[in-house]
């Protein structure tokens, strides 16, 4: 297994970077620093949720496949929560 | 559905708007007429009414634009974001803006202009995003014709500004099946690079073996000139082509791409005129055969020959003993065929040529 300690690979750089933008976006995860694949911080972990319960994907709280596969997808531009 | 924070919407029915400019990728007429069609799809259910102006400012103002726009919300280049529209009140509110580096197209060959507007609409209206996937409302784009609006949507924009007091009633689109309803029942079924798609009305549900949950997807947003209704499909692995039966036309997949050259009609397989669709189809890995099944017979076509076997329709009921005499969908996996006939599935094992296992059709979709 990956040691968490050693560099991100790119493609999981680019897919946490996405979902962070996706979650500030829509989920209004709070702008700062959120960890990093492998240690997520609780915000970002309760946001993945929120959007999973959201979309009625299984409620995990880890950026898995079917995540981001939505998160890729081709959408409205307004949050789906609060204001 | 959900509404805005405080459920915000117009304290006037008539409301008025403005196209402030137009996209390039349409005639400026199909760009008035999806506008037009989108608001009406609103108010065919509503007492709303939406008069257009066509200088100052209007309630709801619609405009095309890329990146930062002036609203310090920009968009993001091609796909991704497709559009954003504000909550009803004063100035921005209500306003609706189209992301200019998108290609807008009036069919589903790009992202469909009105189908998009009828959404943003909605939010400018008071409607927020739904967790339908059948709704209008749900936040990820899918092209679909015919009545735009599912119950959900009808029920949330009624429930801010009352029903429309003189519609003709309007048949809202039906809703997502639920996977779990114990009398559901599987339209077509079949592998596809590993995973399994599970066919029913509009959607289809993608089940990977590594990811317990089905993922449920509506067949237009991945295929959009796939008609919403699927009868079978079976994959042949050898060509690694899937092929999908509705009606009496036939489509190719390789991989997530449609094949040039489809539609093709079924009979080109060698199935007489009288067939006009096919129940269910299954290919055997095994013996290189497709089993395609029609009301109580099935046919059995040889892939590497392109020809119909011969002595073929031959009874289910007889060549497959203890299974029902017709067949919803079939898939094969080790040497087992697995049938669905309304809410049941049958085990069949190929080799001892018996029902092994009895299972509740919703069983493969982890209820």
């Amino acid at each position: 297994p990956r040691s968490s300690a050693g560099p991100v690979p790119s493609e999981d750089l680019d897919d946490w970077l996405l979902a962070e933008k996706y979650l500030r976006h829509f989920y209004d995860l709070p702008v700062g620093l959120q960890g990093r694949r492998g240690e997520p911080s609780g915000h970002f972990t309760a946001k993945i949720k929120e959007m999973q319960r959201f979309f009625k994907l299984k409620v995990t709280g880890n950026l898995d496949e079917n995540t981001l596969d939505l998160m890729k997808e081709p959408r409205c531009g307004v949050p789906d929560v609060g204001e | 559905y959900n509404h805005f924070p405080r459920d915000l919407k117009w304290q006037t029915n008539d409301v008025t708007f403005r196209i402030v400019n137009y996209t390039p990728d349409l005639e400026k007429s199909d760009v008035d007429r999806a506008i037009r069609r989108a608001l009406n799809v609103w108010s065919d259910v509503t007492p709303l009414t939406f008069k257009k102006l066509h200088k100052g400012i209007a309630d709801i103002m619609i405009s095309f634009g890329s990146r930062e726009h002036g609203d310090h919300n920009p968009f993001d280049g091609p796909d991704g974001l497709l559009a954003h529209a504000y909550p009803p009140g004063e100035g921005i509110g209500g306003d609706t803006h189209f992301d200019e580096d998108e290609h807008w197209s009036k069919d589903s060959s790009t992202y469909n202009l009105f189908i998009v507007a009828a959404h943003e609409l909605g939010h400018a209206l008071g409607m927020s995003h739904s967790t339908e996937p059948s709704a209008l409302m749900y936040p990820v784009y899918s092209y679909s014709t015919g009545y735009p609006l599912s119950e959900d949507d009808v029920e949330g924009i009624q429930a801010l500004y009352g029903p429309n007091p003189n519609s003709r009633k309007v048949k809202p689109k039906p809703d997502a099946p639920d996977k779990c309803d114990p009398m559901l029942t599987f339209d077509a079924a079949t592998e596809l690079r590993g995973e399994t798609l599970v066919f029913k009305d509009r959607f289809y549900w993608r089940l990977h073996p590594q990811i317990p949950e089905p993922e449920q997807v509506l067949i237009k947003s991945t295929w959009p000139s796939i008609p919403n209704k699927v009868d079978a499909a079976y994959e042949n692995p050898e060509k690694d082509l899937v092929i999908i039966f509705s009606g009496i036309k036939m489509w190719a997949l390789n991989g997530y791409n449609l094949v040039d050259g489809y539609p093709k009609y079924i009979h080109r397989l060698g199935l007489p005129k009288s067939i006009r669709k096919i129940d269910a189809a299954v290919h055997i890995g095994d013996t290189g055969k497709t089993l395609l099944f029609t009301d109580e017979e099935y046919w059995s076509y040889d892939e590497a020959t392109g020809t119909m076997d011969r002595g073929y329709p031959r009874s289910i009921e007889k060549d497959f003993p203890g299974m029902n005499d017709e067949v919803d969908a079939a898939v094969y996996h080790y040497g087992f065929l697995y049938f669905f006939h309304e809410h049941v599935q049958y085990e069949y094992s190929y080799n001892s040529r018996k029902v092994m296992r009895i299972l509740r059709t919703n069983s493969i979709l982890n209820c």
